[in-house]
């Protein structure tokens, strides 16, 4: 049987998982130290957000369900792909412009 | 749906699979059979064809893997990520995980043919859809006879390939080179509406940090500085029941976008529509006044704003009533911010920012007056918010 990634009351799993799909990748990091984010209350945007991304009640606490839901078979990319594309990519910026 | 925002320039595509599974009750005939199927989902709506080779440099190598190999996104055995793809401008390729139990036509194991076009999806430049019952969805649905493009992903894949045409027109190229990736990334600076006319409906970040722009009959979503791929939509393909011309937004700190126009405002998660909407404003807002300009959430305290006309409101939903007997107060009291504003916004970076009339402010809390930058404002939304130049 599989092993679920994701244990219940585990904010640690919860977290790796949220960071590995880009439910994080906007968390700015000069203002968020890391027992901070480990709290409920801390990864409760970032819940709300995955719970609205696979169509659950919108809660923003890692109930059984949104366990359940993160320990689904899945494909690997991100749902969240940021704001920025990776720094190889062939985008162009306008670099004159800096960011809002 | 989600476009990343590159596709494949040409609609002739070559694939291989390099590496076969090692394990499980497939052959590798019927591995070649269940990856043909997997492509054909999306050839039905669009006049992409693929091509298998067995040797030589194709568009999408295919290729069944275990744990770390090579990419920096290590597999993780039976159950959890059960593949991945590359986007376009990164390769294209699929991988799968040579640890799960691929099978076809069965409720057993894991069922290749519905993994394999969903990762499809993502080779030809698709990201995840929050839409359940679209095969870009992220979660693994489980056996499905035929898997089949839902309207979303009919939308997705159209928007990069166009329709598909009822004679075969693509022209083949047997060469692959760089120029065959593109971005599908529009010229803003001489395609959209907003460089032209920048004045906005309303613009609101939803429970999904995505930042949009409503005008007239469509919306736009912005990145960074500019407008994402694929926009503007129209307000009536993707917000149900909402109507044209909006007169402003918000989202609540309970991730739900509020919108309003005239008499009544709706309610949305995300893109979702809440049942029961639309409500009037003198419900669910009392002390509002109907046809407002502008509402935000404000980074100072966290409470929601209503401007109109020359006044402001401020209303405090967890008090009685929520909009004090002292109110409305004089727009001038927030320093350099118009009367008549479009609207306001909390932007991801925690700045309030105000539009009007093509032009935009920056509010500074401390100082509860318009940010004293280099350059300074008003300046043009066009070129800061929408990509124009």
């Amino acid at each position: 049987m599989p092993i679920p990634h994701v244990k219940e009351n585990s904010l640690t799993s919860a977290m790796m998982y949220l960071m590995k799909y880009g439910y994080m990748d906007d968390m700015d990091h000069h203002h968020h130290r890391s027992e901070n984010l480990l709290s409920q209350d801390g990864l409760k945007k970032y819940i709300m957000e995955f719970q609205a991304f696979a169509g659950m009640n919108v809660t923003g606490e890692l109930d059984s369900d949104t366990v359940k839901m993160m320990n689904m078979p899945r494909c690997g990319v991100k749902d969240k792909l940021g704001m920025k594309m990776d720094a190889d990519s062939h985008q162009v910026h306008h670099h004159s412009r800096s960011k809002r | 749906f989600a476009l990343q925002g590159s596709r494949w320039k040409v609609k002739d595509l070559t694939y291989r699979i390099s590496k076969y599974p090692t394990s499980g009750q497939m052959t590798k005939q019927d591995v070649d059979g269940e990856i043909k199927k997997a492509l054909d989902v999306w050839t039905d709506h669009t006049d992409l064809t693929f091509t298998q080779k067995r040797s030589g440099r194709v568009h999408i190598d295919i290729s069944f893997l275990e744990g770390e190999h090579g990419d920096g996104d290590p597999f993780d055995g039976s159950g959890g990520t059960l593949a991945h793809a590359f986007f376009p401008v990164f390769g294209g390729d699929a991988h799968f995980d040579d640890k799960e139990f691929w099978t076809m036509e069965s409720f057993r194991g894991t069922n290749l043919l519905q993994t394999a076009a969903h990762e499809f999806g993502h080779s030809l430049g698709l990201s995840h859809s929050d839409d359940n019952d679209a095969l870009m969805a992220p979660f693994y649905r489980g056996f499905e006879v035929k898997p089949s493009l839902n309207d979303d992903d009919i939308k997705a894949i159209q928007a990069l390939y166009g329709v598909k045409s009822s004679s075969n027109l693509a022209s083949s190229l047997n060469e692959i080179s760089s120029n065959e990736i593109e971005f599908d990334r529009r010229d803003s600076e001489t395609n959209h509406i907003l460089c032209n006319d920048a004045r906005i409906d309303a613009i609101f970040t939803a429970l999904d940090n995505s930042t949009y722009v409503f005008k007239g009959q469509e919306y736009f979503k912005l990145v960074d500085d500019s407008i994402a791929d694929g926009y503007p939509r129209k307000i009536s393909s993707d917000w149900s029941g909402l109507p044209s011309n909006i007169d402003a937004a918000f989202t609540w700190k309970n991730g739900k976008t509020y919108i309003f126009k005239g008499s009544q405002y709706w309610r949305y998660t995300n893109k979702n529509k809440d049942s029961g909407y639309p409500k009037p404003i003198s419900k669910g807002f009392d002390g509002i006044p109907n046809s407002v300009d502008a509402a935000f959430v404000w980074s100072g305290n966290g409470l929601i704003y209503f401007f109109k006309n020359g006044d402001y409101y401020r209303f405090n939903p967890e008090e009685r009533p929520p909009v004090k007997e002292t109110y409305p107060k004089p727009i001038s009291n927030w320093e350099g911010i118009p009367d008549n504003i479009d609207d306001a916004l909390k932007y991801t970076n925690g700045f309030t920012y105000f539009f009007k009339d093509g032009n935009y402010w920056r509010f500074d809390d401390k100082a509860f007056k318009v940010d004293q930058a280099n350059p300074a404002f008003p300046r043009p939304a066009s070129f800061w918010w929408f990509g124009c130049s």
